[in-house]
């Protein structure tokens, strides 16, 4: 594995989004690894429709929450084609699901695979250079006062509750750190991005961890 | 506005973030270490922070044992 990867470099993560005041990152961390998925099989990197997954997909709550493997769950079993983001656009709230032809043009996913990674950190990097970036679920209640840095204490492996998109890692440094992309915008974190320890599961980061298949 | 129930209530969640961050940061003792401070949720108290930003579910995954599996 090389000592630091990162997706942006190779122009296939699309630019941080803002959930607002809606809960789902859910949904935003799902689109993300679809978007960097597709754009690494050779399509144009284009942003999907985030509203599509937090209409249409049932068995989750919309704004009031969601599991990105019961969304990824949800996009297998039925084949839904996520439109392009301008078709359906983002509205920070839970509206009516809009249909599309199956001939209407988009992104399905054929397969996805969710693992546990705790304690098997560096078959997690090996996971998100195979597979491109990953959707993960993590507890994210100290990051409510995060500025930016490597996040090593305080932040606990027990409780999920919050989705992001994990683009890349570096261990050429003194403290080997995860790059994840989170949906508050740009003006959070380091522009819109948290930096996590690598080794010890540090804010539940490897606790459930899915890749897709388009 | 200033003094209103709301504004004073605001000043509470924003004194309670300054203590916080103070109690953060004291972990942060190493070169790299993060950082913790006033953002734009500096004003929520952090039961309205979750509730509007926390609402991912856990989802149970198999631990991941090496083998090529798809699906």
């Amino acid at each position: 594995l090389p000592a630091k990867f990162d997706w942006r470099d190779k122009a296939v993560v699309a630019p941080v989004q803002n959930q607002h005041a809606c809960g789902s990152c859910w949904a935003f961390s799902v689109v993300g690894a679809m978007q960097s998925v597709h754009a690494i099989g050779g399509s144009q990197l284009a942003q999907l429709s985030v509203q599509q997954v937090l209409d249409c997909s049932f068995q989750n709550e919309g704004c009031n929450g969601g599991s990105p493997c019961r969304a990824l769950n949800w996009l297998k079993q039925t084949r839904v084609k996520l439109v392009p983001q301008s078709e359906y656009p983002y509205k920070a709230k839970t509206g009516i699901c809009h249909f599309f032809s199956q001939s209407h043009g988009g992104v399905a996913v054929k397969n996805f695979t969710a693992h546990d990674f705790s304690g098997q950190e560096e078959a997690m990097m090996g996971q998100l250079v195979e597979r491109g970036p990953l959707a993960a679920i993590v507890d994210a209640v100290s990051w409510q006062d995060y500025l930016g840095g490597i996040i090593q204490h305080h932040c606990s492996s027990q409780w999920s509750n919050h989705a992001v998109l994990v683009v890349g890692y570096n261990t050429a440094g003194d403290i080997p750190y995860w790059i994840v992309q989170n949906s508050w915008g740009t003006t959070w974190g380091n522009e819109g991005y948290v930096y996590i320890k690598i080794g010890g599961n540090v804010c539940g980061i490897a606790d459930s961890v899915a890749a897709v298949f388009l | 506005e200033v003094n209103s129930e709301e504004f004073n209530r605001r000043h509470l969640y924003f004194q309670n973030a300054t203590k916080r961050h103070a109690y953060l940061n004291s972990f942060s003792t190493v070169p790299q270490s993060a950082e913790y401070g006033v953002n734009q949720f500096s004003d929520l108290s952090q039961k309205e922070f979750r509730e509007l930003y926390l609402r991912a579910n856990t989802d149970r995954a198999l631990l991941f044992s090496g083998l090529k599996t798809e699906g």
